[in-house]
């Protein structure tokens, strides 16, 4: 079983699409897939077209307590594809945890026992270095980062390793940076150029070969929750997230 | 004095770029301005050069009481705008003042006395509806919401208008959504046009004409300190820009 966070603090990244797209993907290619939504904004969920509004039990109910879970895993419309959901009480969660002894494993605690029956668990976390992602960083081993190809992808990062390695030696000894991909990327511009030249200099070796270029039939299935591989099968960024999914596959080894 | 919150828990959206180059068209436009980054992510600071790996107090030292305003005001290269830049300490502030008495008003109240200074008071908000962002709207009377016309756009808005609405009737009778802008925008696609005609319908008479597009000179011109009316004065970003500072100025009347 791997377990891997996609998190980066900076907003809007490809976090969520990456998440829903690549947990698509890795089901297409015959992986049990549990994708966990960790964001009060539940955009995850909402990609998958569940109601959030609604009065169903999700993440936060499984974190206080009040709930099994059981009774919040979602079976997808599509094979070998679970998720389990979020709503915005999830933005309780981060205040109420504060007091709680062992704040940061709580989430790893809730799911542990229900993980080992996948063979990918993908976490969406939300765009902050808070105690949700916090959680999630202590329930997973490995962290894919999701960067835009712009100025601004670089100046977190540092902060972002950073805690990354503070998790590994408080709180989950196995946790390890195991890729970089390249979001919404443009190799027409210059900008996109010289930060892709940046990342593979300093973090040589990590960056995804497969770039997930920019491609608006991304930005429009959501609305029709459905991934890209339902959506538009033939699409650039159904063929992008498909080469990414064969290429953290082919990491297994 | 005008005091303008630009805010949206989306991640990605275009608060930083908008507070900054609107900043930077208002004070041409003969406007005393003050840009705030109330963002642990500092990227408003970095966009106007600001060092934030220095030892150089900030937003932070202000929030804790360790620093007056005086100390951490910058004056831009820019004539009319200034800048209270923040780092990465802030992100602890939110933890910090889970427990402090009044902890939503702190912000308000160790600015309150150099606002009066200004004809404009812009500030940028992180990704997150947290401690951070609720002292933002405590402390200015306008919140404008950048909005990225695509489909996640329109979900958290609801969650928003809530919570504007909780913090005006419990901290800041005063505070109004005066403005929403349309970010990124991309007139070629049918989703653009959706969500925009989407906003529209939800919330008429708030929409500015001015819509900002698409432009790789508003994604270069972060990486050279610069606003976009200084790194290059004929792009379609700055004239857009320039387009905003004007509509926004109009609503003085
Ligand atoms: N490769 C792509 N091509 C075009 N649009 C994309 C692509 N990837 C993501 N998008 C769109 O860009 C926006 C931001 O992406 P997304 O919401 O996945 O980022 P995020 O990092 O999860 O954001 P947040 O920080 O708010 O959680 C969304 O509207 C999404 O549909
Ligand atoms: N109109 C535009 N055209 C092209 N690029 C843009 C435009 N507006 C913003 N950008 C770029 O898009 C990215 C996101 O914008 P920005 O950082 O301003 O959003 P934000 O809402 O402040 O993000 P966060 O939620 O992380 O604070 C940045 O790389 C920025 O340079
Ligand atoms: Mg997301
Ligand atoms: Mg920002």
């Amino acid at each position: 079983m791997r377990s891997i966070a996609l998190t980066n603090q900076k907003g809007g990244v490809g976090k969520t699409t990456s998440v829903a797209n690549l947990g698509a993907c890795l089901a297409l290619l015959e992986r049990k897939v549990l994708m966990i939504d960790v964001d009060p904004q539940a955009n995850l969920s909402i990609h998958y077209g569940v109601d959030i509004y609604g009065d169903r039990k999700s993440l936060y109910d499984l974190m206080i307590g009040e709930a099994k879970v059981e009774e919040i895993l979602c079976r997808t419309n599509f094979e070998n594809l679970d998720l389990i959901p979020s709503n915005i009480n999830l933005a309780g969660a981060e205040i109420e945890m504060v007091g709680v002894v062992g704040r940061e494993t709580i989430l790893k605690e809730a799911l542990d026992h229900i993980m080992e029956r996948y063979d990918y668990v993908l976490v969406d976390c939300p765009p902050s270095l808070g105690l949700l992602t916090l959680n999630a960083l202590t329930t997973v081993r490995e962290v894919v980062i999701p960067v835009q190809t712009e100025f601004f992808a670089l100046q977190g990062m540092s902060k972002l390793i950073d805690t990354i390695r503070l998790v590994r030696r408080r709180l989950n000894p196995d946790l390890q940076v195991t890729g970089i991909v390249a979001c919404m990327y443009d190799g027409r511009t210059r900008l996109a150029q010289e930060v892709r030249a940046n990342i593979e200099q300093y973090f040589p070796d990590k960056l995804y070969k497969s770039m997930i270029r920019k491609n608006i039939k991304l930005a429009e299935s959501p609305s029709h929750g459905k991934p890209i591989s339902s959506y538009d099968r033939n699409s650039l960024g159904c063929k992008d997230y498909m080469a990414l999914a064969r290429e953290v596959i082919a990491q297994e080894a």
